[in-house]
């Protein structure tokens, strides 16, 4: 564990009389070891580490009677502030509805979270209904429809439409006739290299303007974290994150990545399959999660 | 005391950037580095000019061309069966190979063994119609009993490939990872030195997860290959390099795309010049 890596470094620096503040810098180096082995992206973990030193030299680790423990205190302190603030509450506008758009890479969990938002949000005592804005892949509007019939709210499709934008224009109407008060919209996966596909999302966006934008991003996604997030940060302005698959044993580095070049809060994170597995992000789980 | 020639540290600093960027993992860039001074040492590098020069030709020689074939059955069919996590592209990457092997001449028969997600077995029967290839789907929800019948109905009509794709599964799930050996197990039963291939389908953008992922695959069903999809994002997909180390798993096909013609023979040339690039 970090702790008896810090206690083992440090035990071993004062043996040899006082600790310096070169012995810091070295002893950073076991976090951004730990780091990088979970996934965190090598700029995100170099900057990281430097922040901590300068809080541990700040915080004078070289006086202290036990500088492993300050040192492993300060990495978990500035990792959890650093993941944070934590906010799950979705911001419901007056009057509605309130508009919710999903967007990612292909396979990083969309349709199934759309799904278990809707379960979410009815629990909430709202009234949500999904549209079907993946006009690409196959079947992708059944799946979101199966889903819709598992939570129990109705589905917006149009048949035979290949304009995913009329359709996310359509639902609102939609929304506006049968007293829904929430709109969740699917969108197709998408790589954030592909300007058409970009340009598709934004003019989804664009045409309905949603109240709040959630890139869905898999936990055990590697160095690329950051490529994707900034892109889909920088074309559609995102209001949050949600991270899925973490049921797996992934560590989740990506969670730090995606912050760190976003900014944007981690809302969700996705721990199963089934619709009722949404949690609700918790920073300093997340955070020791991801230093192993 | 470190004697003898050594290769200038801002040079591996940034070349372990490199490569920890492209998903080699802190354990392979660390051990490149120290082979890449070994190397320097006994001046098999001449300079620190000729570094990645030497790195890219030792890695082309990961995959040699015998690891990356597809093995094919003396009598047919030949059976495939894939798997993967969640959302890999396994369905897609299914599509692709029913594509090649059509268009190659060969009766392809598909086995939707996937009962269990929402749609699933639709959205494989509109690759196979798109595609023209037969496919047998199940009633009910055992997955074991739809490859069963597929097993029949491949030899039955005399098929040369079948493609079993199979439900994401996360490798912590024990009872799914049981689940899916015992499909194989009902292929070896079926068919004489099936299945032929399993491959496992990994999304390139995967970090060092992908790793603990072909080690509990090849435990569950004996991996043959790797089927490493998305490779047209921006992702290197350099875990397959720690895989071929610590799982001795060979990458037989990347996914270039969401048709069914973006698929690619997997080329080490091609690969580890785009790691560098
Ligand atoms: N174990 C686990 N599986 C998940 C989770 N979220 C989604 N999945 C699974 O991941 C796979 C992909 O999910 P989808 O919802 O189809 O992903 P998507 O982003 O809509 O995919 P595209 O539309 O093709 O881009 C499915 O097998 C889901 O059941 C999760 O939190 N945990
Ligand atoms: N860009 C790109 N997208 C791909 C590739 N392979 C698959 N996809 C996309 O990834 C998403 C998931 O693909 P699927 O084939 O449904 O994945 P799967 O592994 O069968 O998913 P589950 O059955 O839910 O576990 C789809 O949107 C595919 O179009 C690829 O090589 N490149
Ligand atoms: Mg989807
Ligand atoms: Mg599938």
């Amino acid at each position: 564990s970090l702790t008896n890596k810090f206690s083992d470094v440090f035990r071993r620096m004062s043996g040899r009389g006082k600790i310096t503040e070169q012995n810091v810098r070295e002893s950073i180096q076991q976090v951004r070891q730990a780091l990088l082995e979970a996934d965190v992206n090598y700029k995100v973990a170099r900057q990281f580490c430097d922040q901590v030193v300068q809080k541990a030299i700040g915080q004078e680790v070289i006086k202290s009677l036990h500088p492993g423990q300050l040192m492993v205190k300060i990495v978990n302190d500035e990792l959890t502030a650093l993941m944070g603030p934590v906010d799950p509450r979705i911001y419901y506008v007056s009057p509605p509805p309130t508009i919710i758009m999903l967007a990612g890479l292909q396979g990083s969990g969309k349709t199934t979270t759309c799904g278990k938002l809707a379960k979410l949000i009815m629990h909430q005592g709202k009234h949500p209904m999904l549209v079907a804005c993946d006009l690409q892949r196959p079947a992708a509007v059944d799946q979101l429809t199966i889903i819709g019939q598992q939570v129990g709210v109705p589905v917006f499709r149009i048949e035979g439409e290949k304009n995913p934008v009329k359709v996310a224009r359509s639902s609102l109407d939609q929304a506006a006739a049968t007293g829904r008060d929430v709109v969740i919209i699917d969108t197709a996966g998408r790589l954030h290299i592909d300007e058409e596909m970009m340009k598709q999302a934004e003019d989804i966006a664009k045409a309905t303007r949603p109240h709040q934008i959630y890139l869905v991003c898999d936990a055990m996604t590697g160095q690329d974290a950051v490529n994707s997030a900034r892109e889909f940060n920088q074309r559609l302005e995102l209001d949050g994150v949600i991270l899925t698959k973490f049921d797996s044993d992934a560590r989740g580095g990506a969670a730090l990545s995606v912050k760190a070049v976003t900014g944007k809060p981690i809302k969700f994170i996705g721990v199963g399959e089934k619709l009722d597995r949404l949690e609700e992000f918790h920073a300093d789980r997340m955070a020791s999660r991801i230093l192993g | 005391l470190v004697s003898g020639r050594q290769l200038d540290e801002d040079l591996m600093d940034e070349l372990e950037a490199t490569l920890i960027q492209a998903d080699f993992g802190v354990a392979s860039a660390m051990k490149i580095r120290q082979d890449l001074q070994a190397a320097f040492k006994d001046k098999r590098i001449g300079s620190g000019d000729d570094v990645i020069g030497f790195l890219k030709d030792e890695l082309k020689k990961y995959w040699p061309p015998a690891d990356r074939s597809l093995r094919i059955s003396p009598t047919p069919p030949t059976v495939v069966l894939v798997a993967g996590i969640n959302g890999a592209g396994k369905t897609t990457s299914v599509a692709k190979l029913a594509y090649q092997f059509k268009s190659e001449g060969k009766k392809v028969c598909l086995a939707a063994a996937d009962t269990f997600r929402a749609a699933a077995v639709e959205q494989l029967d509109i690759w196979a119609n798109r595609i023209g290839v037969e496919i047998v789907k199940g009633s009910g929800s055992d997955p074991a009993a739809v490859v069963y019948d597929a097993c029949d109905a491949a030899v039955g009509r005399k098929a040369d490939i079948l493609l079993v794709d199979t439900a994401g599964r996360l490798h912590t799930q024990d009872n799914l990872m049981r689940e899916l050996t015992k499909i194989r197990n009902v292929v070896a039963k079926k068919i004489p030195s099936a299945p032929h291939e399993v491959l496992l389908v990994l999304d390139a953008t995967t970090g060092q997860n992908a790793i603990n992922q072909a080690k509990a695959f090849a435990a569950a069903i004996d991996v043959t290959g790797i089927f490493l999809a998305k490779l047209d994002g921006t992702a290197k997909g350099g875990i397959v390099v720690a895989i071929r180390n610590e799982v001795n798993l060979p990458v037989k096909f990347v996914g270039l795309g969401e048709t069914y013609e973006d698929v690619e023979p997997f080329d080490p040339d091609q690969f580890v010049e785009a790691l560098f690039a």
